[in-house]
């Protein structure tokens, strides 16, 4: 089948993928119990190709999920975030596409110029959703308690919390600490 | 507020409260959650003044109790009676005021996310009765034992022994080596009097398999062990420190026979075993717990994005363009691909959590009726689904750490304690690669059933369209 870059396409090629995997890791099974071992040890030895054949399943489930819960819900966003919506699917399906290529070449008809392609279009997503990357991560709605992080408040007072911060610490009481006259001054000055 | 902040928040093309309704299901659920976080997060004395990080061991589990009762007054104090149990459940899907609260999760976590689901899941009506009156009014602290020092997962090589004597109508508990002293649970060190424990059953001489029990650890008034009981702490770990995971060995303890769990299987006065009419009921507990850690991963990765999008947009460094001054490091390339991706999978999980969740309950409720249909379409899902959305959770939450630099080292970040939280999904409630190959072994089925012209369950209905070419 030929490829095609849009979500779907994707889709599609990512269950190509598992399909190939789970048939890959039975041919594998099927070797090994032709050349005499128990049905138990062959998948043992086909257990590595048999994991990646279950992520293989697992990343085309989630993606055709995503794709398809964001489209079954998002029929009455305004314009703007159903838009933003669909590109982060997108940039879902292409961040992956990029990552299984050596899967993709292996099980599906992808070509270089499909790649460049996809590669261009990612390139272009993350600065598309760029602008909105702060109201998306807003849009979590996690108050300062929850984030309970000095490099996450919404005010972005970072440098001023990350020192309020380091001033809690129990060594910031007292300007000497006792290891000083207990160990150190002992030791520089070579009376130990 | 910090200028870079004020001028993306300017440049935002959206409006950010609608997407915050869809996440959390409608404006009402928003509202609710709020309300809900408002009124917990106000109580005096729930947030630390001085930071966990630098009190003692012993200290943070004691600061953690202290917390966590005042954390479950305010809960039910912040509780809306008027709410449907749907609403009920929309209001805290999203909320992660536990996390606020408790750096490193409360002690009581386990009473709440295992024992009474034990109790519900094992318990007879009778026994299900008497114990959830006592945990719900939380007369009892309770948790649930099944991972032993030698066995985790494989769960027919517990050796916890429960031996029905029938001249006494008792169940001897007994841990016969090192290996069998359950391990892990939380709040089992310091914090349960009470405890489900999976053991090995004997009656009659013969072995009936795994079977849960209630037992009593500690004394009401004096909280001290039983005869015949050892406890203790495990010791300190990567993360979920104040959680208090112990251990727990038995010294031939006596228990009577109605301590046993009788909803699934039964030992009679006189020692007689009957078997459940399908030990696949108890699967429906394991994916419930799997859903719910698929909905904390997409949480948990929604906040360490939050932390590091944010600090990004503040952070200036290098220069892009020769003389034109230290760009938000959000404006590289490398940044946005490191940080995006963890958006996009937050919403996908999230997004697969609440489908999965609604399989669940379709399942369970066909299930009532005797159909077992899907459930292993639901098990094989779910196994994979809690594997690999623990496992990318970790790595993009690892990446959001290091994408703020040497300042996402500091423990003030929060980000190396999500890291603590969430790698330790990928261990729990069956470790990833036996999970991996329990889906690999339904999708081998399913490829052998495809060749021989059989039909497929939806979710692997595609393994049938290459064979059905070739």
């Amino acid at each position: 089948q030929k490829w095609d870059n849009s979500v779907d396409g994707i889709i599609k090629g990512f269950r190509r993928v598992a399909t190939g995997k789970v048939a890959s890791a039975v041919a594998s099974m099927k070797k090994y119990i032709k050349r005499g071992l128990g049905p138990e040890d062959a998948w043992n030895m086909s257990s590595v190709q048999l994991v990646a054949a279950s992520e293989a399943h697992c990343r085309a489930f989630i993606l055709s999920t995503y794709r398809s819960e964001v489209d079954r819900t998002t029929g009455s966003l305004s314009e703007p975030l159903r838009r933003l919506m669909n590109e982060l699917v997108q940039l879902y399906a292409i961040y992956w596409t990029l990552e299984k290529l050596g899967d993709l070449l292996l099980y599906t008809s992808i070509s270089e110029n499909d790649i460049r392609e996809l590669q261009s279009t990612y390139e272009d997503l993350l600065g598309r959703i760029r602008p909105n990357a702060v109201g998306l991560v807003d849009a979590f709605d996690f108050s300062d308690q929850i984030l309970n992080s000095t490099l996450g408040a919404y005010d972005g007072r970072v440098y001023e919390r990350l020192m309020e911060e380091a001033l809690k610490s129990p060594l910031n009481a007292e300007p000497v600490n006792q290891s000083f006259h207990k160990y150190l001054k002992p030791f520089m000055q070579g009376k130990l | 507020v910090n200028e870079d902040l004020l001028s993306e928040r300017k440049k935002c093309e959206f409006n950010v409260e609608e997407l915050t309704n869809y996440l959390d299901g409608g404006a009402k659920a928003t509202e609710n959650r709020r309300k809900l976080e408002r009124k917990v997060l106000s109580t005096k004395g729930l947030i630390d003044n001085v930071p966990e990080e630098f009190l003692s061991h012993k200290e943070k589990y004691e600061n953690a109790v202290r917390k966590a009762v005042l954390f479950y007054k305010a809960m039910k104090d912040a509780e809306d009676p008027n709410l449907s149990e749907q609403e009920r459940a929309n209001t805290t899907y999203r909320s992660l005021l536990p996390s606020a609260v408790f750096k490193d999760n409360s002690p009581f976590t386990l009473h709440v996310a295992m024992f009474i689901p034990a109790i519900l899941g094992h318990a007879d009506e009778e026994q299900k009765k008497y114990w959830m009156n006592r945990a719900s009014k939380m007369e009892i602290i309770g948790t649930y034992a099944q991972t032993e020092l030698g066995h985790g997962t494989f769960i027919r090589g517990l050796e916890t022994t429960a031996t029905y004597d029938s001249k006494t109508e008792e169940f001897v508990m007994h841990s016969p080596t090192l290996t069998s002293y359950k391990w892990w649970p939380g709040s089992l060190a310091h914090t349960a009097n009470y405890c489900v424990v999976m053991a090995h059953l004997y009656s009659q001489g013969k072995s009936c398999g795994i079977q849960p029990f209630i037992i009593q650890l500690r004394d009401e008034e004096t909280h001290m062990p039983l005869p015949g009981i050892k406890l203790g702490e495990i010791g300190a770990k990567l993360g979920f420190n104040t959680v208090n995971n112990g251990f727990l060995g038995f010294e031939n303890h006596r228990i009577p026979r109605n301590r046993m769990l009788m909803k699934n299987a039964q030992v009679l006065k006189d020692g007689t075993f009957r078997k459940s009419p399908n030990s696949k009921l108890t699967y429906g507990t394991m994916v419930y717990v799997r859903v719910v850690i698929v909905n904390g991963m997409a949480n948990q990765l929604a906040r360490a994005v939050t932390i590091a999008v944010r600090y990004s947009a503040v952070r200036r460094q290098s220069e892009l363009k020769p003389d034109a001054g230290e760009p938000q490091i959000l404006d590289f390339v490398t940044q946005q691909h490191k940080l995006f991706i963890a958006i996009a999978s937050s919403h996908a999980f999230s997004l697969t959590a609440k489908w999965l969740t609604r399989m669940y309950y379709k399942v369970t409720a066909d299930l009532e009726k005797g159909n077992m249909d899907e459930l292993p379409e639901l098990h094989a899902i779910a196994c994979c689904l809690k594997a690999v959305t623990s496992w990318d959770t970790s790595a993009m939450t690892e990446r959001c750490r290091t994408s703020c630099g040497g300042h996402g080292y500091m423990l003030s970040s929060n980000l190396p304690q999500i890291y603590g939280l969430v790698t330790a999904a990928v261990t729990y409630e069956g470790e990833n690669t036996v999970l991996m190959l329990q889906t690999a072994r339904s999708l081998v089925k399913a490829f052998e059933q495809a060749a021989a012209g059989k039909p497929l369950s939806p979710t692997m209905s595609y393994l049938s369209e290459k064979i059905d070419k070739k």
